[in-house]
């Protein structure tokens, strides 16, 4: 996944993103893609939930997840999480689970409790800071006002050091892979590197919805592992999420 | 990560979507709040069933190929509805409903929703 929040001259928040799954789950070698990452793209659906009538707020999600992987509270904060990989896994998490140990959060349930029940910025990240979660994570948060965008780098207990935005320093946007942001990636599958290329390319002058697009549409940003693509501003309260494909010669991830 | 043609400069021009890394739009549902838990995702899943009975073939079929036998899939048929009433509500009740409006073994349903922690695996 490729995950990121800009800031424009105007002080607007883009936030987008790249929902790349399906790793290792049985490739298809005739069509050379992923069977899983194939057959999720037919289940993406936006969702607008509504209470009294009114959009409390928006997602795009695989049918029958009830969990939140992107999604936005119009006008008030946009989150999309991406996978952390940590040997104090998930799967320690969900032992504690079965023995009794329920103190934990599923993450999906966290980001799904956060969209629909946080009321700012502040609230959201400090619930997706603090509260403690069965498996590790990466949460990608933008606010409504200038400089309000971080990610939060969580472990299973804590959040290890926090990026934020700091356009005054030159950092007008923030943007995960799924490695944490003071380590080199992984050099087989450093999609971090050409993605900042490409925003930095574009330069803050020229950041929009569209060029935003055009740096998730370059590989290996996309992969064979990208399922959709979602570009989201919190100021208009607007969520477009596109179904993707990558032609060969493509990267497997 | 400079391998052509496997990376490429960066593109532009590519918005509105369009040409072949654009697959589709996606659909839009609407989930009402005010719905008891169990019934908030039926339209969805209305809609969607099809995919969602082959995405699960998918994964038993994956997990028939880890383990023969076919004891991986009883497990979760049998042993993961078992979590349900452990998971926090609503999250647990829409689990339930999605199983009922998909006709997919509550298990699966289950092991669909918290795959994050299971693949960490």
């Amino acid at each position: 996944c490729t995950s990121l929040v800009a800031e424009d001259v105007n002080g607007n928040l883009i936030h987008a993103r790249n929902l790349d799954f399906g790793l290792f789950m049985g490739w298809d070698m005739q069509n050379r893609s992923w069977v899983i990452t194939e057959k999720l793209k037919s289940m993406v659906v936006n969702i607008d939930f509504r209470r009294n009538n009114h959009t409390v707020f928006k997602s795009t999600n695989f049918a029958g997840y009830v969990g939140m992987l992107t999604g936005i509270r119009p006008h008030t904060f946009t989150l999309t999480m991406n996978e952390r990989f940590s040997l104090d896994g998930g799967y320690i998490g969900i032992l504690e689970w079965i023995l009794g140990k329920r103190d934990g959060m599923w993450m999906s349930f966290l980001t799904r409790s956060v969209l629909e029940n946080a009321t700012s910025y502040e609230d959201a990240k400090a619930l997706l800071s603090d509260t403690k979660l069965l498996a590790p994570a990466y949460f990608i948060l933008g606010g409504n006002r200038t400089g309000q965008a971080c990610i939060i780098t969580r472990s299973r207990k804590h959040s290890i050091s926090p990026l934020e935005l700091d356009v005054k320093n030159g950092r007008w946007y923030v943007l995960e892979t799924n490695y944490d942001h003071w380590k080199e990636p992984l050099f087989l599958d450093d999609r971090r590197t050409p993605a900042m290329r490409c925003m930095n390319q574009t330069t803050q002058a020229n950041i929009s919805i569209k060029t935003v697009y055009d740096v998730l549409s370059t590989k290996p940003v996309l992969n064979k592992l990208t399922t959709y693509t979602t570009l989201m501003e919190v100021s208009k309260g607007s969520l477009e999420s596109f179904i993707r494909d990558c032609p060969n010669p493509c990267m497997p991830w | 990560q400079y391998v052509p043609p496997y990376t490429e400069d960066c593109r532009n021009g590519m918005y509105p979507p369009n040409g072949p890394t654009f697959k589709g739009d996606v659909p839009w549902y609407t989930v009402d709040l005010d719905l008891p838990p169990s019934k908030r995702w039926t339209d969805v899943i209305t809609n969607k069933k099809n995919e969602m009975v082959s995405m699960i073939q998918a994964i038993r079929d994956l997990a028939d190929a880890f383990v023969p036998s076919g004891k991986l899939i009883d497990l979760v048929d049998k042993d993961l509805p078992l979590m349900v009433p452990t998971l926090p509500y609503p999250f647990n009740e829409e689990i339930r409903g999605i199983a009922s409006a998909s006709g997919v073994p509550l298990g699966e349903v289950v092991l669909f929703n918290i795959f994050y922690e299971v693949f960490t695996v």
